[in-house]
């Protein structure tokens, strides 16, 4: 409480990094959500967040010869383009106070995402799998730590249409089973895209959603509702989604690459092309940093996670 | 500790006092005393969390401005630092015989939040909205 004399004033610039960061997945979504404001502005990134970007990789890459065993973390591209949009003022020197992720989201429809303070994205972990992606497609997320996250308010599954490639369209005995429309292959008039749990030993998919597969001229993101069975699920279990489509008046099975989703074969698509599980949650006490800088402590005391020298230090 | 550096992680940018604070008093460069010590006011706090070693899980903003309050809540106690009913008081008392109390402390009166961008204990990138990470205005209390 006593005055302090002396200051040593230093100038800091601020760190003025050079870079651009276009948002692939902002390439026109069927929905524009909440955070499809975030995903789809244009602009570079803030030199903040183009450094994290290149921290973050060099992490990855092991470049620091630090902790082996820290699993590489990618942000996707969805994230920062929704802290960009929504941080901006805030790191502005002298700016305003940064609005909540509810400014955002309130214009965009005034939903229940208005009360979220908190956005985590739950990148797919599911494997590669040749049969998947050729009757439908599998998607896990490991959403334990929801548990400490408070309410949800909301939650999306976000999941990348890319425009079909020439060689991916289906052959004609396929387009004949589209019907009459099947031929035109670029419009799929009548495919469909089903959204739904995946079967468990205990019980059989819940269909979560149904949606034309509209017209694909360039890459966008599938939005879908899924608060609802995020809410639901047991928080100790992964979360298994499965997307399906079908085709024709028979609604006979289609393979989702047809409707420009997944890959061919095993290729895993790049980090930014993954499916993203977006929830919104609001805490229900005021949170501080000291429970994340819990929470990371307790995860660096995990077998096989040894802190390194820097880390015991600064610890 | 007066005189003390800011510490890891912080630095003090600048030197003058921020407007933002509403402090108005012009004491940069001042000699110390009474009448060169600087009135409550908010001043520059620069927060780089890299040197806080806090950048193996915060993405962004690897640094952000805190600002941080400072100055003397001496008599008489000027109206834009809101002083609290006990603050008036205790500053009165201070005045008067300095040895039955300290005066009032110079210290945050509104704050603001700032939203970070980090990776949870579950490898998870998580945006979050932290309150009272900013200093808007200083006061006496």
């Amino acid at each position: 409480c006593r005055p302090r004399h002396g200051l040593e004033a230093a100038a800091v610039p601020r760190a003025q990094g050079a870079g651009q960061g276009g948002d692939p997945g902002g390439g026109g979504g069927a929905r524009r959500g909440p955070s499809e404001a975030a995903s789809m502005a244009d602009g570079p990134l803030s030199p903040s967040a183009v450094e994290a970007v290149a921290r973050v990789t060099r992490l990855s890459a092991g470049s620091t010869g630090g902790n082996r065993s820290s699993p590489s973390v990618v942000p996707h591209q969805f994230m920062l383009s929704l802290y960009r949009s929504l941080s901006t003022r805030a790191l502005a020197p002298g700016g305003a106070p940064a609005p909540a992720p509810a400014s955002a989201t309130a214009s965009a429809g005034g939903n229940r995402r208005a009360l979220a303070d908190t956005v985590t994205g739950f990148a797919d972990q599911a494997p590669p799998d040749d049969a998947s992606t050729e009757t439908g497609q599998r998607f896990l997320f490991d959403v334990s730590s929801l548990a400490d996250a408070g309410e949800v308010v909301a939650a999306e599954l976000r999941v990348l249409r890319r425009a079909p490639a020439a060689r991916d369209r289906p052959a004609k005995q396929e387009a004949a089973a589209l019907g009459e429309f099947g031929e035109a292959l670029g419009a799929q008039p009548f495919a469909l895209l089903l959204l739904s749990t995946c079967p468990g030993a205990a019980r059989g998919p819940r269909l979560l959603a149904s949606r034309p597969a509209g017209p694909l001229d360039s890459a966008r993101w599938e939005v879908f509702d899924v608060a609802d069975v995020v809410r639901q699920h047991r928080l100790e279990l992964p979360l298994c989604l499965a997307l399906r489509a079908v085709g024709g008046p028979s609604r006979s099975p289609l393979a989702p690459r047809l409707l420009g989703l997944g890959l061919p074969g095993s290729l895993r698509p790049p980090p930014n092309e993954r499916a993203l599980l977006v929830v919104f949650s609001r805490a229900r006490t005021k949170e501080n940093l000291f429970q994340e800088l819990r929470a990371k402590g307790r995860a660096r005391g995990r077998p096989g996670a040894a802190p390194s020298a820097g880390r015991r230090k600064r610890r | 500790t007066p005189g003390a550096g800011p510490g890891v992680g912080a630095r003090v940018t600048g030197g003058v006092g921020d407007p933002g604070g509403g402090s108005g008093s012009p004491s940069a460069g001042r000699a110390p005393g009474r009448r060169g010590r600087s009135r409550c006011g908010r001043k520059p706090l620069h927060v780089d969390f890299k040197e806080l070693g806090w950048d193996d899980w915060i993405i962004a903003p690897l640094d952000y401005e805190a600002y941080h309050c400072e100055g003397v809540c001496d008599f008489p106690l000027r109206s834009h630092l809101e002083p609290t009913n006990h603050a008036i008081i205790q500053t009165l008392m201070n005045s008067m015989a300095p040895e039955a109390a300290p005066p009032s402390c110079c210290v945050p009166a509104k704050l603001s939040p700032i939203s970070i961008l980090y990776i949870d204990a579950g490898n998870n990138v998580v945006y979050k909205q932290y309150e009272d990470m900013v200093v808007e205005t200083c006061g006496c209390r």
